[in-house]
């Protein structure tokens, strides 16, 4: 492996965990990647994880190979409204859920490829001004759309023929809901956060708002990525893409912060920042099980264990140039890294 | 963060929520 390959670890007492280069996929067309996910897709009997790259105006399915090697198998094209993100579907299989749009997400799309004759097919979910989605477990979608005056926050069942089934709806807040996140521990809640730094606790069930508490910083439009609930209180990691430097924190990727969910008091109980000697502000980023990773204006990616709440590694730009994107596989063991030519490196994180 | 930071703490905050939040 060159210098290049091998991610450096922030620190020599931080080398326990590794970004190892596994392979590189790369569209031939160079269009500007959008989005990157994976996908569990089954055909012949045989069931893998699959790599989705979203550009512009298209979305590739790619199948693993033997020795780390990835085969471009079907590529779904958007050519009315260009594509904004993918959709991860946590539990769902042979399916792809796209969110088009131009500045804002318009339309909500599920591809697929059809069992019978083996065509693509694309299938409507839902249209409108959506602010934000969310793929949740079971086989549901949230999104909340409209204006403030009526905001519509919309569960909707999707079967696995690609439709959408039924559709239910929760109680919305009187602030727009901007981000969402499961709330693991208890399947029936689903929290959101607001353009005014509110958390908003839903039950799914009942559509019922449980409580609207203040996230605690001046700092607007905090994004919520992950949530569980533990000895009564709800443990919630988010970013603040709007953040300015704090002398006292500096300026932290994400944070941790804890609520208690019946009296709507909070405070923040980690900071995941840069060690010493590194700097740049989050660009985006993902948190899955125990891992946070976030793009860093500096062009580089950073990776975050959520316990200790140490920078595990750290992936400089490389000769290609900055990152633009990371996601982790739907296991955090595996990081995928973009680029804005459309180049898309899979490591392994260990 | 000790209960007197963030008020009486409930393991059965979500149930007594639901209870009370207008449906």
């Amino acid at each position: 492996l060159t210098a290049e390959q091998l991610a450096v670890a922030p620190s020599d007492n931080l080398r326990d965990r590794s970004l190892q280069l596994a392979s590189k996929l790369k569209n031939p067309s160079s269009s500007c990647a959008v989005d990157v996910s994976t996908v569990w897709w089954e055909s012949a009997g045989c069931t893998e994880l699959c790599i989705v790259t979203a550009c512009e105006t298209f979305i590739s399915l790619w199948k693993p190979l033997a020795s780390n090697q990835w085969r471009k198998v079907y590529t779904w094209h958007l050519t009315e409204i260009p594509v904004i993100q993918i959709v991860p579907l946590p539990d769902v299989c042979n399916l792809v859920c796209v969110a088009l749009g131009d500045l804002e997400i318009g339309e909500i799309r599920l591809l697929l490829c059809s069992s019978e004759d083996g065509s693509l097919k694309q299938s409507l979910v839902k249209t409108g001004n959506i602010k934000a989605v969310l793929g949740l477990t079971n086989r549901k979608l949230v999104s909340s759309s409209g204006t403030l005056q009526d905001q519509q926050i919309e569960i909707i069942s999707v079967s696995e023929a690609g439709r959408s089934n039924e559709r239910q709806t929760l109680m919305p807040p009187e602030e727009t809901i901007l981000a969402f996140a499961e709330v693991e521990g208890f399947r029936d809640a689903l929290v959101g956060t607001t353009a005014v730094n509110s958390l908003v606790v839903w039950n799914l069930k009942t559509g019922q708002i449980l409580n609207k508490m203040p996230v605690g910083y001046s700092y607007p439009a905090s994004i919520c990525h992950r949530a569980y609930s533990d000895s009564g209180l709800l443990f919630v990691v988010l970013s603040h893409p709007h953040a300015k430097e704090n002398e006292s924190c500096g300026n932290p990727a994400f944070r941790m912060r804890v609520f208690n969910p019946k009296t709507a008091r909070s405070t923040g109980v980690m900071f995941f920042s840069l060690p010493p000697g590194h700097s740049g502000r989050y660009l985006e980023g993902e948190v899955k099980g125990v891992s946070a990773a976030a793009v860093l204006t500096s062009g580089a990616i950073a990776v975050w264990d959520l316990f200790s709440g140490q920078c595990t590694a750290l992936l400089p730009p490389n000769a290609d140039g900055n990152w633009s994107l990371v996601r982790w596989s739907v296991t955090d063991s595996c990081l995928l890294a973009g680029q804005k030519d459309g180049s898309v490196y899979v490591y392994h994180y260990s | 963060c000790s209960e007197s930071d963030l008020g009486p703490i409930s393991l059965n905050w979500f149930e007594e929520l639901s209870t009370e939040a207008p449906s």
